[in-house]
């Protein structure tokens, strides 16, 4: 499914660069629930976002579902983007006009399906967070745990064959990250949902099936 | 130093509204530190806001420092805030383009310093958190869990009497979080710093004097 082969990724800042990614080498089979720990600043967004085709890396090889993607050109990485992938952002990136419910149908607008097929849709998965009270709450009336879920729902929504969710129960209580995380397991083991997570609690981590953890830009363990 | 008596707190949506706070009473001595638990949607956030002058009770009364906040006019509660009140937002706030450096500076503005001294206070502030080699860098070049270092580093810039905290450790890995518990706890001895913190990691409330928990807008333990 996934194949990293010597990633690095260097940003420009000012006058000088910084090395986020080392040297990343990582393989995710299909159906596989790979959680990612490590030290504020070591790089796990960056890779998040390198895996999620939101970025590219400055030097080596992703291959995702045996395709090189630096061979992609922009309308397929938009393609895979939207139909394969989902996507929790460490900050969730709501858009801030439009409610809970439309937020979560987001992705399916691009789809084929009718209206009223994909409001159903998108009700149904926020039913699977525990939100179907606030469906018509913007993101300014929900509270920080609340827009998390709208996150994970709208990732979700598609059906995506990879989940990639950064930070996913950051800013939920204890019972509300269980219930999370009993639907990222139930979805990896029934749908055969391939999940990379990444998270610094280590009670969230034990639900994967591996954790890999990093440290300046490198696998360490 | 603060005391709140039967305060509720009504959101007006669409045609109904919704009752967030439901009767609190609380009383906060000067120098405690209080954790407040509670799940996500429970009312947290909308309490620690009318705690910052941020919001406005409903109904109910709040007594800071001996007086009744309601009969603050404008310029009083937007002193109060800016010049005894350090506030740490849950998604942290920060000005886009606007450096770490100079988004940890922004409430000594209004100081009577000098722009060097300011720079210099800045400056010692991220340190304190860790954050000296990210001075330059814009929020969009940090990560998650240092954004959310900024937003305590400026919550904290200007000496505050009163630190009210959303979740100041959601993004951060257990070895960060410990590190900054340790800068409160610090503070909060040596300076007599009152810590309100909002937080759903037992482990991070253990660090309080007192743990109060919230469910339906309602103190419950
Ligand atoms: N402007 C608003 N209009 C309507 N409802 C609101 C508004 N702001 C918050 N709410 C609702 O009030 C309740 C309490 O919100 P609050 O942000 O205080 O929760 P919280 O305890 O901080 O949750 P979390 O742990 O998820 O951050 C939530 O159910 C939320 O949907
Ligand atoms: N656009 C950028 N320009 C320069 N440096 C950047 C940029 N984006 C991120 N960085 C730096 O790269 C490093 C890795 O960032 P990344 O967001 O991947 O960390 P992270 O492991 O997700 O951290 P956290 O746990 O705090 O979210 C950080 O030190 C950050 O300051
Ligand atoms: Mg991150
Ligand atoms: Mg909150």
């Amino acid at each position: 499914m996934i194949r990293l082969e010597r990633i690095e990724k260097e940003y420009r800042i000012g006058e000088g660069s910084f090395l986020a990614l080392n040297g990343i080498d990582l393989t995710v089979g299909k159906g596989e629930f790979l959680a990612i720990t490590g030290a504020s600043g070591s790089g796990k967004s960056t890779l998040l976002n390198i895996l999620g085709l939101l970025d590219r890396p400055t030097r080596g090889r992703y291959v995702l579902d045996g395709r090189e993607v630096s061979s992609l050109d922009k309308a397929e990485r938009a393609h895979h983007r939207n139909r394969f992938i989902g996507f929790v952002f460490q900050s969730f990136n709501l858009l801030a006009r439009t409610s809970a419910l439309e937020n979560a149908e987001l992705p399916l607008v691009y789809s084929n399906a009718e209206p009223a097929a994909r409001r159903e849709r998108a009700r149904k998965s926020l039913a699977d967070v525990g939100l179907s009270s606030r469906e018509n709450h913007l993101p300014t009336q929900l509270s920080g745990g609340q827009q998390q879920r709208v996150a994970i729902a709208r990732a979700l929504v598609n059906e995506p064959v990879l989940l990639l969710a950064d930070e996913p129960t950051g800013n939920l209580d204890t019972r509300t990250s269980e219930e999370i995380m009993d639907l990222l397991t139930r979805l990896n083991r029934e749908r055969e949902l391939t999940i990379v997570m990444i998270t610094h609690e280590p009670s969230v981590a034990a639900y994967a099936g591996r954790t890999i953890a990093l440290r300046d830009g490198m696998i360490v363990a």
